[in-house]
């Protein structure tokens, strides 16, 4: 810490296990830290309850925008909503969720299979189109995810459908070819329907490290991302990822996943995240 | 990269002479920093640091012409060692059939690398049989049906829905056909989830299993720690596959992971293709990790 900072090494040090243990990162955590020294220069001392008190509303200030954002529902029938990220982060999963809360509200809902490389990941979509009443339009495996796209968009078109939710493949976005494939499957949808995709959710894993950050920039660079949903915060990890993707993109964060059932979705809510990495 | 931040580090310092406490000192700062935003575990890495920084002020860097190289070299040979120095390999019962269990995180790439491994062993000459127990997630039984079908190598199916069961009547059944190994893909789950943690402990007795290999995605930051910790407390992990390595994840985790259980790395998945399976090399994750 700096000479003139009332904050002792073991304070920084107590500060730097609550945030980098979080996922937060080593430059987020030090430009925090810099701003709680900032903060408390001149003060004699500073006790360990107003360190925290600081590190919440440094946390506070940087996350507070971040869920407020509505979807940008515009009265265009179907509204459609892509799910994007890298593989096994709960895509398909989160589909089932967002299903079960659209429905609850009163909305009609579809999914395009757009997964079509995976083993069984139409079957899978088509369990949770199941669960949901939903309807599913799928092809082959093998099939173009574009092609698909087009027909759930006539389709959904066709019966009047509120929402289309669009279950995309897993990819890891140093793939060119696979992040021009989105990018394909955005303009199709854009030819379709004026405005869409109207969004486009961007999953990440709760327990993935300072890659989270790098993921957050090559998709929102690549195809746009209009929100992130954080899942797997049932378990251990904090997810501080996103206070570092929050302070450089200001993606607002829409939803967190909380479990494996249809109904684990909840709003992302800044007061409960912080009060977890505190 | 960290060499080049440490040349620039010790570089600045040059006017004093030779390295000095205070140039290694804030070679160590540099260092920590570097593995922090690989992911490694903040408690790993103040011990890892500490070790090093004893090492750094020894002889051979201190009255070095080139102290930058020789941090550098220092810092590589001493991840090398702790990620387990040579690759580890796959120990197989005398009496078949030797059984594999991959467990771990919820999409963490178990039901791929089942496929993966069992490619693997096929074109090694042995004979694998494939099961999946897990009986939760959509589709999961299909995913590696398909998987077997893809490869054209065998999984076991039954009626029966009960993960234990399932276990025993692949055993069985690979037992009395001559399979060489029996492959068992498990259900996601968590490590604080105490219920599926005890099914894996009696599924693994079931099996008297000889491997039971943490499959962990590369891209985990500090929580890795928390989740390998407490799978090996539960079921005593022999080795780990680590995934998503054809990603830009610098796999700090793997430091993590094997610091904290001592269990060897003893494949990469290099892509979701079932030939991108391959054997864990150290010293090219330690290059990865440094950056
Ligand atoms: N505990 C927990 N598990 C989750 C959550 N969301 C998804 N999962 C699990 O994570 C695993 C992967 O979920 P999927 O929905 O298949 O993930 P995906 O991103 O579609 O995967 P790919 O299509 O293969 O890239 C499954 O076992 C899910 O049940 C969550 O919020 N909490
Ligand atoms: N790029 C890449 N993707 C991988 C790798 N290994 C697995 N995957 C992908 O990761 C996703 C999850 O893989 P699964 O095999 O379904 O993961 P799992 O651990 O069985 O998931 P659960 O059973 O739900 O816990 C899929 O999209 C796989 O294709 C890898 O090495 N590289
Ligand atoms: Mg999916
Ligand atoms: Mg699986």
């Amino acid at each position: 810490g700096s000479s003139e900072s009332p904050v002792t090494p073991e304070q920084i040090e107590e500060l730097e296990a609550i945030l980098l243990g979080a996922d937060v990162g080593v430059q987020t955590t030090l430009e925090i830290v810099g701003k709680i020294e900032d903060e408390t220069r001149g003060n004699r001392f500073v006790t360990s309850h107003q360190v925290k008190r600081l590190i919440r509303e440094e946390l506070h200030r940087i996350l507070d925008n971040s869920g407020s954002a509505e979807e940008s529902g515009n009265g265009e029938r179907p509204q459609v909503v892509f799910v994007v990220g890298v593989n096994g982060v709960g895509k398909t999963t989160t589909i089932g969720k967002l299903a079960h809360l659209y429905k609850s509200e009163g909305k009609s809902v579809s999914f395009s299979a757009s997964d079509t490389f995976r083993a069984a990941a139409i079957e899978q979509i088509c369990i949770w189109g199941e669960r949901t009443g939903c309807q599913v339009i799928r092809q082959e495996q093998g099939s173009d995810p574009a092609a698909v796209l087009f027909d759930a968009i006539a389709a959904s078109r066709a019966q009047n459908v509120d929402v289309l939710i669009v279950d995309t493949a897993g990819r890891i976005h140093t793939k060119h070819n696979l992040m021009q494939e989105l990018e394909k499957m955005r303009r199709v949808a854009a030819r379709e329907i004026e405005a869409a995709p109207h969004e486009i959710f961007l999953v990440l894993d709760a327990t993935t490290g300072q890659n989270g950050l790098i993921q957050a920039r090559e998709f929102l660079r690549s195809s746009g991302i209009t929100g992130l949903i954080v899942t797997k915060l049932d378990g251990t990890a904090k997810g501080g990822i996103i206070v570092a993707i929050t302070k450089e993109l200001s993606i607002p964060i829409r939803y967190i996943g909380v479990g494996e059932t249809v109904e684990d979705l909840l709003p992302f809510d800044p007061t409960v995240f912080v009060e977890t990495i505190l | 990269s960290l060499s080049e931040r440490l040349q620039k580090t010790l570089r600045n310092l040059k006017g004093e002479g030779r390295v000095s406490e205070r140039h290694v000192q804030e070679s160590m700062r540099e260092i920590r920093m570097a593995l922090l935003e690989a992911d490694v575990n903040f408690k790993v890495v103040k011990e890892f640091v500490a070790g090093l920084k004893t090492k750094a002020l020894g002889e051979e860097v201190l009255k070095s012409l080139t102290p930058g190289q020789q941090i550098v070299k220092l810092v590589r040979d001493e991840l090398v060692e702790l990620l387990g120095k040579e690759p580890s390999e796959l120990e197989f019962k005398k009496v078949p059939p030797t059984a594999v269990v991959l467990v771990g995180l919820q999409g963490s790439g178990k039901t791929t690398s089942t496929g993966k491994l069992a490619r693997w062993l096929s074109l090694q000459g042995r004979r694998p049989l494939m099961v999946s127990t897990d009986v939760y997630r959509p589709a999961a039984l299909d995913q590696l049906r398909i998987i077997g079908e893809a490869l054209q190598l065998p999984v076991f199916e039954s009626e029966s829905r009960d993960p234990v069961q399932l276990a025993r009547e692949a055993f069985t059944h690979s037992r009395n056909m001559g399979f060489d190994v029996l492959l068992v893909d498990t259900a996601g789950r968590l490590h604080i989830d105490d219920a599926l943690m005890t099914e894996l402990e009696q599924i693994r007795h079931e099996l008297s299993a000889e491997e039971v290999l943490l499959v962990a995605d590369a891209m985990t930051g500090q929580d890795a720690v928390n989740s390998a910790a407490e799978f090996n407390r539960r079921i005593h992990l022999s080795g780990v596959i680590l995934t998503k390595l054809d990603g830009d994840a610098r796999g700090g985790a793997a430091l993590s992971i094997r610091e904290v259980t001592g269990t060897p790395i003893k494949f990469i998945g290099v892509g979701e293709k079932y030939e991108a399976l391959e054997v864990f090399h150290p010293d090219r994750l330690a290059g990865r990790i440094l950056g």
